[in-house]
């Protein structure tokens, strides 16, 4: 049974795409087809993994405004069990593109019904934004992994994302819930990292990964050599803090 | 003649907030009058500075939906010659509420047209996308402020943005041009740091802010107080690197 999982918070910059490329990254070491589907018209999860728009092959824009199959759209990367729908930049086209469009926030579970039973995880990467692509990604989803910057204001905006998911599941995808909240960019020598992982710990109680995501130089470097961090420098702690998460995710 | 600037850029987590909040507040410290427009749904400037949502107060929402003129919507702060007018929740809903209006580019123009003469200088934040909120801010404004993380995701959306720029430029609003753009988060301890500054310079040369924006603690401690981090902590690098910053837009 594939389980479908999005990776989303309306802050920016708190960790979605290195969340995204490295968990899905981990979970395929553990030789679990994974397919991580590119969701951003930044197209950062793509170019992390070092894909390239090329023309003619379709990318995550084509199969939403259903010019093309999703599985017409898949990558190889380095690791067997990685595939991935890259974005492209035309995505941020889409929401005005579609916004007549028949059952709309639908598209990209219809774009995966049925065409992605060969993997056991699928893993969406999420824009900044809690507008059409993500309530798209939300309701193609199973459960939501919540990537929360250790810091004041990615902790005001948690309870907006809540008040979204609680709508999606409310209104259109009923199975949709919380798989968990992980703490990013966490630095131990900084009293608002332990201020705020103590405060989310103590609402969200068994809902936060035990794994944090420590801030480490490494995961700003890898994507740059277009490789997840435990191709990069698998000894780093940032590599090892995803393997831990993939670890308790699997479990 | 009162300067609009804005602080723009898609990616997300590169300090929009942090330099629309410094800067404003720095530029008020020297004595001029500086409105400071939250174009955020996440609201972020407004909290950042102490603004709480309050019942009967207009809002940057009220404004661009024609519901209040701007001179309601504006909020005083501690420092005396620096006033907000706030975001709220519902301006992620303004985009799909005006997408048939007339001339909805238009909206932020027409409400600071004539409404801001008091001011020397108006400082607008941008959430992070390239969508209707930012168009219209890219429309209302003579000059864009860039604040460029020096990390390699960062780097990548950068040409998008011009882009953007150009397009506003040249369909809406002919005096655009970019003022600058600041390093941000910069970590002298850190290759990449330095990698992607030399290469910003190398490309954009003079349009480069000579202040540089270290990675400061205080920066991101000062919001959960609601001040800015001149009355926050003027001695820190991250105050003093905001002052700078204004001393060379003043200049
Ligand atoms: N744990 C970490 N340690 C150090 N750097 C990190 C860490 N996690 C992410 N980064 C870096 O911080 C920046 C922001 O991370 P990332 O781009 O993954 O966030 P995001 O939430 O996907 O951003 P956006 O909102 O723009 O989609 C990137 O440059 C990334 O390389
Ligand atoms: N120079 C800095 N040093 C340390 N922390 C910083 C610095 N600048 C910003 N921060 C912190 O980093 C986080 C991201 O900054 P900020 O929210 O200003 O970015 P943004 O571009 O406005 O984000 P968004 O895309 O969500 O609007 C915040 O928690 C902020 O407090
Ligand atoms: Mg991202
Ligand atoms: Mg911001």
């Amino acid at each position: 049974m594939t389980r479908i999982l999005c990776v989303a918070n309306q802050k920016g910059g708190v960790g979605k795409t290195t969340t995204a490329v490295n968990l899905a990254a981990a979970v395929a070491a553990a030789e679990r087809p994974v397919l991580l589907v590119d969701l951003d018209p930044q197209c950062n999860a793509s170019s992390g993994l070092g894909l390239r728009p090329e023309p003619g092959q379709p990318t995550l824009y084509e199969v939403l405004t259903g010019q093309a199959a999703l599985v017409d759209a898949v990558r190889s990367t380095e690791l067997q069990a990685l595939s991935v729908v890259p974005a492209s930049r035309d995505l941020a086209a889409a929401d005005v593109e579609l916004v007549s469009a028949d059952r709309r926030e639908f598209r990209l579970r219809q774009a995966l019904d049925g065409a992605v039973a060969d993997y056991e995880y699928v893993i969406i990467d999420c824009p900044p934004s809690l507008s059409f692509l993500t309530v798209n990604a939300l309701v193609a989803s199973d459960a939501v992994i919540i990537p929360l910057q250790c810091e004041y204001y990615a902790l005001e905006g948690l309870s907006q994302l809540l008040h979204t998911i609680r709508t999606v599941r409310r209104g259109f995808n009923p199975r949709l819930r919380v798989e968990g909240i992980v703490l990013t960019m966490f630095d131990t020598r900084n009293n608002l990292s332990h201020q705020v992982a103590e405060e989310v710990r103590r609402h969200f109680k068994d809902k936060v990964f035990r794994s944090v995501i420590p801030r480490n130089v490494r995961l700003s470097e890898a994507p740059s050599h277009g490789k997840p961090a435990i191709l990069y420098d698998i000894r780093s702690t940032g590599a090892q803090s995803y393997l831990s998460m993939a670890r308790e995710l699997l479990a």
